[in-house]
């Protein structure tokens, strides 16, 4: 699976709908600080179904949802949708035959998230199952959180095994 | 199973020595399982011994030497069970810009190897000019983030703007 | 006494505020006591919004706004029991040009209200660039620190040496 | 009293004696990764009586000492002096006489600590009350440790009330 497209709208700083296409090689993402840049990595972990809000630097999930700021007034859902292409048809076999796979997520205030892939309902299990089949997933170690570096340094070695499981 | 972490320690191990020497330009590395005889209990360890310098635990390392000496770690589990996407978010904080330069040949590296797609946020200028292409995020409007795609020269203007 | 640590509290307060709005070109920031009404028990939370952005915890800003936040804390209690030296290392690591730029403006105007020296340890070349002098560590031979005068130019090159 | 010059022998990664003159404003640390600008630091920190080996990045007291390299062997002593100017006459009395304070602070393997103060032997408290006198000291909230900022970030806040006390 080819993780084509990213598409945000409200969430955290997000709040006008944006699209992001990401290439081949490296892509860098710059910008001054407080810009955006985390979140955009929280908006793909959270579509992959993070299920934690502490690793969201958050207090409950409805922080996600775009909070306002002094000239807009804060939102009442967040959607994160991620676009990956199935040429290679290495999906689970009951979205195998499509081209592309949409994943969505949406969380309404108060009254928690709701995935649908290809605009099927599913649940956040399954989510979960599509990305851990090609080895990655919003806790996959390859998705390297700011300051993360630091906690492997810091933890204690048997905190610190943990990080083989996934390669196991 | 105890089987299947053992294999995943030897396995890891093993790109985590290649890439260590990479990234220093040299010098030796290991993991060790401490505290416990057995795989599924004990903890991991890393040894690590720049080049020219002793060998020992990480506690003795400067922050740069420790910040490299776990993104080895990190990129070993990646190399041993590659994944579609990997995002790196100011990973190269911590770093001078030779050691940069290496942890940009490597990503270089590892990125012709296998098929897998780079997101790496980063500060530093000469990690953006190694950068196939460069998304920049703003906020013109207070509180509001808008993405807008950069080359090189505004990058590096961007910096200065920021 | 409970007293002093109360008028600790109001001067480092007052501080706080002025030093928050000088590293980010304006907001709002305070400090709180939390958990107990007893200031000889009570915990410090520091209450913190960026010019535009709405008032919050520490929690929700970003890694960058995090470190600046806790480093006009660290100033406001410098501020009030002034030193005759102080030393920051690597603190500005995960600022952008333009929070790097204020902070050094923020340092030259403490050096010269305060009859302070500061050793300012870095990886900026900007930083680098608004000091009085620069020294050099260097480890020529391997595991060896010595020590060498730089001017600019020098430490620009011995960036790109490093 | 004014911080003069810091001179260094054996100490960590300085095995060949160096002398640093600490001038007026800003002084720039600049070098490699792990070339030794946080022991410069712990140098500093180390005259002034630090007590903590954990502050000190070490496993015991002795780990400070040059511990060798491929080309050179270990040494059995490290040494930092610390030279004061005390032309404000703001010292403890006992040394107020004195042009210049020098403090030094030298420990053998295997044998422990020994402060003087020009020339003459004196216990530990004495050095940190001559440095607290002034404001300052090893566990001075103006030597900001590298890593310190991220440590201040995260603790709870009881523990950050602590720094409210070094102004007090
Ligand atoms: N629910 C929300 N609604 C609106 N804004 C939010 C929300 N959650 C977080 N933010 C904003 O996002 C900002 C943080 O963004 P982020 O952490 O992505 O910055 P960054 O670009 O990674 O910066 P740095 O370079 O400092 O790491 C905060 O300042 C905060 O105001
Ligand atoms: N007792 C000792 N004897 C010899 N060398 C030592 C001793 N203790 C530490 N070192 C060396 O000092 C080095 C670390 O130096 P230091 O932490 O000062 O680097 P730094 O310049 O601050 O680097 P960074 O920019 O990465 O923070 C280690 O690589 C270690 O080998
Ligand atoms: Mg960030
Ligand atoms: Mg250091």
């Amino acid at each position: 699976m080819d993780f084509k497209k990213l598409r945000i709208s409200n969430f955290k700083s997000f709040v006008d709908p944006v699209e992001i296409s990401i290439g081949e090689g490296l892509t860098g993402v710059v910008g001054p600080n407080g810009c955006g840049k985390s979140n955009l990595v929280e908006a793909l972990r959270w579509a992959m179904g993070e299920t934690s809000y502490k690793s969201m630097r958050t207090n409950s999930m409805d922080d996600v949802i775009f909070a306002g700021t002094e000239n807009r007034p804060e939102r009442n859902f967040a959607e994160v949708s991620l676009v990956l292409d199935n040429r290679e048809r290495n999906a689970p076999k009951e979205y195998n035959n499509e081209e592309t796979i949409e994943v969505t997520r949406r969380v309404e205030r108060e009254s928690g998230s709701a995935y649908r892939i290809n605009g099927k309902d599913i649940r956040a299990r399954d989510v979960q199952m599509l990305f851990a089949d090609v080895s990655t997933g919003a806790r996959s170690p390859s998705l390297v959180r700011q300051g993360q570096i630091d906690e492997l340094i810091s933890q204690k070695p048997e905190q610190r095994r943990r990080i083989l499981e996934e390669a196991a | 199973s105890r089987a299947r972490m053992k294999l995943a320690f030897d396995q890891v191990n093993l790109k985590f020595q290649e890439v260590f020497k990479k990234l220093f330009g040299g010098g030796e590395a290991e993991l060790i399982f401490v505290d416990s005889d057995d795989p599924l209990e004990a903890g991991l360890e890393m040894l690590a011994q720049p080049p020219g310098k002793k060998l020992k635990s990480m506690d003795s390392l400067s922050g740069g030497e420790k910040a490299l000496t776990a993104t080895a770690l990190i990129f070993a589990v990646f190399l041993t069970n590659p994944s579609p996407i990997c995002v790196l978010d100011e990973v190269d904080a911590p770093l001078d810009d030779a050691n940069v330069e290496r942890f940009c040949d490597l990503i270089d590296e590892m990125s012709e190897n296998v098929n897998t797609k780079f997101l790496i946020i980063t500060h530093h200028a000469l990690t953006m000019s190694r950068m196939d292409r460069l998304f920049g995020i703003t906020m013109q409007e207070k509180g509001v983030s808008q993405i807008v795609s950069v080359d090189l020269n505004t990058a590096e203007k961007f910096r200065k703007l920021a």
